[in-house]
């Protein structure tokens, strides 16, 4: 199986305290991003619209034409979906540009779609959230129609502390 | 003399009249919160009524995307909110908020994904969003900079504080290095440092705050709209450069620009605050500089701005007020002892090409 994220930091900040792990019914909310077609067209097509001296500077796309060019390939939906569908997932929401999938599941089903993933709750001034303490895979049929899998890693941003400005550093 | 960055303040620095003002035509700009953080109307209107007596101005948002709760009202949110609305006087704003989201929800992902789901979204975008560069995966990096080339192409602007840790620090044994921001450190966004006036009290010209993020990214290389201003500053300062060891110079440079960041009033829960400081005050104002000059580009049929880099590192620093004066904070050891980069004339990894001088910068992204 093929770790899509193998350089993301998975460790959980001391700021946040390990409630325990989910309750294997509970329900998850997981974003994939599919893989996109062109992107290397879209990239050509910024440069042109972004370039002042360019013949198509300010010639920018509306979102149906983004969704037309970046769209993921129909072989990419299909095993993606067929994927979920296999797990029984199929409450899943699309996106215009159709190259997002957020889906509910269950936390059970979660772990067996995404071997590795072991999903616990931590809390942190009040607010609570679930993420997995270990790196999820996926199969590698999936692995080249995924760019990543949402919802099971990164935390929450902590505020600046805005009012009291760090102790000016010596060199500062 | 002053006691502290207010709109009038702003105005008078970057030279913005009473007359520079949105109109509201089909114009509109937008702040991005994911701490869990909420606005409240109530601020907005004291604010205004405390501090936009010399502009024509609008006193609540246009709308909410997202959940607005109940909660206390966030100093971060206020402070976007508020400043956002007083450079970009006059122009409807909406506030992208996620409070009520799903516990396994990424805040900062959610709003991509709503980016790829709205046709009708507003033209600038101000987000104080950053995690370090090392702790995400770059199968995820490198999506959302798809993500952001998917906004800048439909002509959407996107500004990101650019830190205020300074050029940061990775602590690894023996030898240290700086540590790059992302979504600071994309070659797709624009990303926004601070400065602070030269005399806290008086209107003056700006040296850098020393908390402004910068320097250059480990994953993505160096685009080439900037590579000449990039090696313009590595030979200006090479003497007195960090040691190599500690950054990469093939890497993406920023900030792009900067504005000032230190000492702002806020409202925030119907009081005025004062010494507030961050590059997620100097990005909004930025953001409203941009969507007044989205607003007077529109009125004369031309597109918006989109994407601004390319445009920007054209103009090579013309219309901005370049910083020269002041570094930024790194690591605390024997090697930098806590300095990181300095400014320079010209382009600088602590505050780009400068802060903006409105009218010219009006003039010369008009034409």
């Amino acid at each position: 199986s093929g770790y899509l994220e193998y350089d993301q930091d998975v460790l959980i900040p001391q700021d946040w305290t390990r409630v325990g792990r989910v309750d294997p019914t509970e329900e998850l909310e997981l974003t994939f991003a599919l893989k996109q077609q062109n992107v290397h067209l879209l990239e050509e097509k910024l440069k042109l619209v972004s370039d002042p001296d360019s013949a198509q500077y300010g010639k920018h796309l509306s979102l149906e034409e983004v969704a037309s060019l970046v769209r993921p390939s129909e072989l990419t939906q299909k095993v993606v979906r067929h994927w979920l569908h296999s797990h029984g997932i199929t409450n899943c929401l699309t996106v215009r540009t159709q190259d997002f999938l957020q889906c509910k599941m269950t936390a059970e089903i979660a772990e067996t779609l995404l071997p590795g993933s072991r999903f616990h709750r931590y809390v942190r001034d009040g607010h609570s959230i679930v993420r997995s303490s270990a790196p999820y895979s996926v199969y590698d049929d999936v692995h080249q129609h995924l760019d990543f899998v949402g919802g099971l890693h990164r935390l929450p941003p902590k505020g600046q502390d805005l009012s009291k400005k760090p102790q000016q550093s010596q060199a500062g | 003399v002053h006691l502290g960055v207010t709109p009038a303040i702003l105005r008078a620095r970057y030279n913005l009249t009473a007359s520079d003002v949105g109109s509201t035509q089909n114009n509109s700009q937008a702040v991005a919160q994911f701490l869990e953080q909420y606005y409240h109307p109530a601020d907005l209107a004291e604010f205004m009524n405390m501090f936009g007596g010399t502009f024509q101005h609008l006193s609540q948002v246009d709308r909410v995307v997202g959940t607005q709760g109940t909660g206390k009202a966030g100093l971060e949110a206020s402070l976007d909110v508020e400043y956002i609305m007083s450079t970009g006087a006059n122009i409807p704003t909406w506030v992208f908020t996620n409070p009520g989201r799903h516990e396994t929800q990424e805040p900062f992902l959610q709003w991509m994904v709503l980016l790829s789901n709205m046709s009708d979204l507003p033209w600038v975008h101000t987000i104080s969003y950053g995690d370090d560069e090392d702790s995400l995966s770059t199968a995820y990096m490198m999506r959302i900079n798809t993500e952001f080339m998917k906004a800048g192409v439909r002509g959407i602007s996107l500004l990101f504080a650019s830190g205020d840790s300074g050029a940061g620090c990775k602590h690894m044994g023996k030898q240290n290095s700086f540590r790059p921001s992302f979504p600071a450190s994309s070659p797709y966004v624009t990303t926004v440092g601070g400065t602070s006036f030269k005399n806290p009290f008086k209107v003056t010209y700006e040296v850098t705050d020393y908390i402004s993020g910068g320097g250059f990214s480990n994953v993505f290389g160096m685009p080439d709209y900037q590579a000449s201003a990039v090696k313009g500053y590595l030979k200006t300062v090479e003497a007195t450069l960090p040691p190599p060891s500690y950054f990469n110079t093939s890497g993406r440079a920023y900030p792009d620009m900067a504005a000032l960041s230190d000492n702002y009033w806020v409202v925030s829960n119907r009081v005025p605050i004062p010494w507030v400081s961050g590059t997620s005050a100097s990005t909004p104002v930025v953001g409203g500089m941009l969507s007044l000059i989205n607003g007077r580009r529109l009125q004369r049929s031309l597109p918006t701005l989109g994407f601004l880099n390319p445009r920007l590192y054209k103009l090579k620093g013309q219309a901005l007020f370049d910083v020269t004066e002041g570094c930024h904070e790194s690591c605390l050891d024997e090697q930098v002892q806590g300095k990181g980069f300095c400014a320079a004339p010209s382009w600088d990894p602590v505050t780009g090409w400068g802060t903006p001088n409105y009218p010219e910068l009006l003039a010369a992204l008009l034409d």
